[in-house]
């Protein structure tokens, strides 16, 4: 063999024409038969194609989601107990993981490779500035600034759509399925209901002036004391007896309570969410405000969970089923569309300043996104051929029953709202 | 991966970091 690998001269020669012919014949197939360029909606407002070196269409044409699961169930198999430490002390030497700030510092506990990539920090080790935008991640910046006609740009000169990449309002299309995630907190979900500002939220007969509760002064300390109508009374028990655990256990009470919880969150925020039905979808942007955006890339190396970067309400979620290319640098400037293109999780909502918007976009190795309030979210799942939905249509999950006077899932800044994991 | 964020803020929003930066989770992305 060694002889042989010496020995043995290269020889040079050119593919018959035939092959060629028949390797270009086998690539303009995928690209026109496996959803590579697509329409986003029937009306043709966005035409998402793969565009992009040499390079690109090679990677275009590898089964890169079975990749990402078949990568995902390696790092999920369980390491044998003497091999963990050295194994992820050579995994974090090679791609610079601190393992000072890791929360288990014993590297035995961790089961896998995929185990130890999702792995928890200290408490303390992240402490949060004091600034209404923080980062939501470690990583790196890979371009930020200003989004002009509604074009979010990839790189320099390279733009992609921003409604192509946040999904567009199209309640009617056959491809978005609302789905209602269900509410953990006790609240009333048959009363819920967006209001204006001059009308109330009903909740068990019971009315709220959302201008009382809301407050429009300056101070923290005002009284957010929900308003009771005379007619409204609770209706006494059945039984007529009522010992004071079960008076405190009053559901209405308990709304009551998370009602004004949930006003004073709101207040804080500086949100006021629910009050008016505004599109979600960026485009409306206030006089004197401007869309921005910002993109941050997470190293192999780097903790993969994300945090809420602002104080914030999430209302609803678009779920994109893509592609999973590589989101690395090298790809970002090569492959245009590329966050268009990727599977990603757009969860979009309302700061104090308007619309905000926050999207995990998936890659090859880290093709699974986690969202910890919505455990009906699958990500890379494994479709049949023939049901794989075709890219740029989502499912959409709306948050409205987690807070019914927010109207979505509230977030503190600094919040732990998921993460990455390998496949 | 990748986390993009895509926000409404006022004119006077400034980014306080650079393009290629390493940033860690907490820290200061941008101010009004």
């Amino acid at each position: 063999l060694s002889a042989a690998w010496k020995d043995t001269p290269t020889k040079w020669y050119p593919l018959p024409l035939a092959v060629g012919a028949l390797l270009l014949v086998a690539i303009d197939y995928r690209k026109n038969h496996t959803g590579k360029e697509v329409h986003l909606d029937e009306h043709g407002n966005e035409v998402v194609k793969l565009k992009g070196p040499w390079q690109v269409h090679v990677l275009g044409a590898l089964p890169l989601r079975n990749l990402s699961r078949l990568w995902g169930y390696l790092n999920s198999l369980e390491l044998p107990v003497w091999f963990r430490p050295f194994g992820f002390r050579l995994y974090s030497y090679i791609f610079g993981c601190n393992l000072d700030e890791i929360e288990n510092t014993d590297l035995t506990q961790y089961k896998s490779l995929g185990d130890f990539f999702y792995r928890r920090l200290k408490d303390g080790v992240r402490p949060i500035a004091d600034s209404v935008l923080v980062s939501p991640a470690d990583g790196k910046v890979l371009h930020f600034g200003t989004i002009s006609d509604l074009h979010v740009e990839q790189v320099k000169g390279i733009t992609y759509s921003l409604d192509a990449f946040l999904g567009v309002e199209n309640p009617s299309s056959p491809s978005s399925t609302v789905i209602e995630i269900p509410k953990t907190e006790h609240h009333d979900n048959k009363n819920h209901e967006v209001v204006t500002d001059e009308e109330f939220a009903n909740v068990n007969g019971i009315q709220y002036s959302l201008g009382n509760l809301l407050g429009s002064g300056s101070t923290k300390s005002q009284q957010h004391q929900p308003r009771k109508t005379p007619t409204s009374t609770p209706s006494p028990s059945s039984s007529g007896t009522q010992t004071p655990d079960q008076t405190h256990l009053d559901p209405s009470q308990s709304v009551q309570d998370n009602l004004a919880h949930d006003a004073t969150v709101a207040y804080e925020m500086g949100v006021r969410p629910a009050l008016r039905r505004r599109s979600t979808s960026g485009s409306d942007v206030q006089e004197g405000h401007a869309l921005n955006f910002v993109v941050i890339y997470l190293a192999p190396g780097d903790y993969h969970r994300f945090h809420s970067p602002t104080a914030w309400i999430v209302q609803k979620r678009r779920h994109f089923v893509g592609e999973l290319f590589s989101v690395s640098p090298y790809m970002a400037k090569r492959l245009q569309n590329l966050f268009v293109l990727n599977e990603r999780v757009a969860l979009l909502g309302r700061w104090k300043h308007g619309f905000f918007g926050m999207v995990p976009v998936g890659a090859t190795n880290v093709g699974s996104i986690k969202i910890n309030f919505d455990s009906a979210l699958r990500t890379n799942e494994l479709h049949p051929r023939r049901s794989h939905p075709p890219p740029g249509t989502y499912t959409e999950a709306t948050y409205s029953s987690a807070s019914p006077i927010l109207g979505g899932k509230p977030l503190n800044k600094g919040e732990e709202m998921g993460g990455f994991c390998l496949g | 991966s990748t986390v993009v964020l895509v926000f409404e803020a006022p004119l006077s929003f400034e980014f306080k970091v650079g393009a290629g930066q390493k940033v860690k989770v907490g820290e200061v992305l941008g101010d009004v």
